[in-house]
């Protein structure tokens, strides 16, 4: 839960359009899809975007569909663009974040996105607006990436 | 005061980890 919150904190510094402030917010992997372009517009580009159905309103189906996407893409940036595959890092369940808006989980599947912004090209940028936020977020931050490293294989 | 000086390392240890993740180089080979 802490994961989560400290993320969804972090995740609202990426200034994207549709709105960020609770977890059912995040749910619809809209928000998830534009912080990707913003960390990687090559990657994740508009094509890749337009797969994201941005009205998926309380339908869940629509919205697992979505984080299915977004996880998978997360996935393949890690290792054609970032050379690492994450080992033993249980992969977040997107039912439950479509179906449940389970926050446990959402909070994994932010924690990925977080370990692509700072390995990616313009991590100074996101790394440094990490150390101005507030102490107890990034302790949070540092413990997730942490984790992540120690998952990490070239 | 031990708070400060608690308050002080916590800072140290935030910084170092972020900035020896800044010098981390990244990237896929070639």
């Amino acid at each position: 839960m802490e994961l989560c919150e400290s993320l969804l904190t972090w995740i609202q510094t990426f200034g994207v359009e549709a709105p960020c402030k609770t977890v059912e917010d995040l749910t619809s992997g809209v928000v998830m899809a534009q912080v990707l372009q913003k960390i990687d517009i090559a990657y994740f580009s508009d094509s890749w975007i337009s797969r994201i159905k941005p009205e998926v309103g309380d339908n869940w189906r629509l919205k697992v569909s979505n984080l299915k996407k977004i996880l998978t893409g997360i996935l393949d940036y890690n290792q054609e663009i970032l050379g690492q595959h994450i080992n033993d890092f249980t992969l977040p369940d997107v039912n439950l974040i479509g179906e449940h808006s389970d926050a446990a989980e959402l909070g994994r599947m932010l924690q990925l996105i977080l370990g692509c912004a700072v390995n990616c090209e313009q991590k100074q940028e996101y790394i440094q607006t990490i150390m101005m936020m507030e102490e107890s977020v990034q302790h949070v931050v540092m413990t997730a990436i942490q984790e992540l490293m120690s998952k990490e294989t070239p | 005061d031990p708070n400060m000086k608690a308050g002080a390392a916590n800072e140290g240890v935030l910084a170092n980890f972020f900035n020896s993740l800044l010098s981390k180089k990244t990237g896929a080979p070639g």
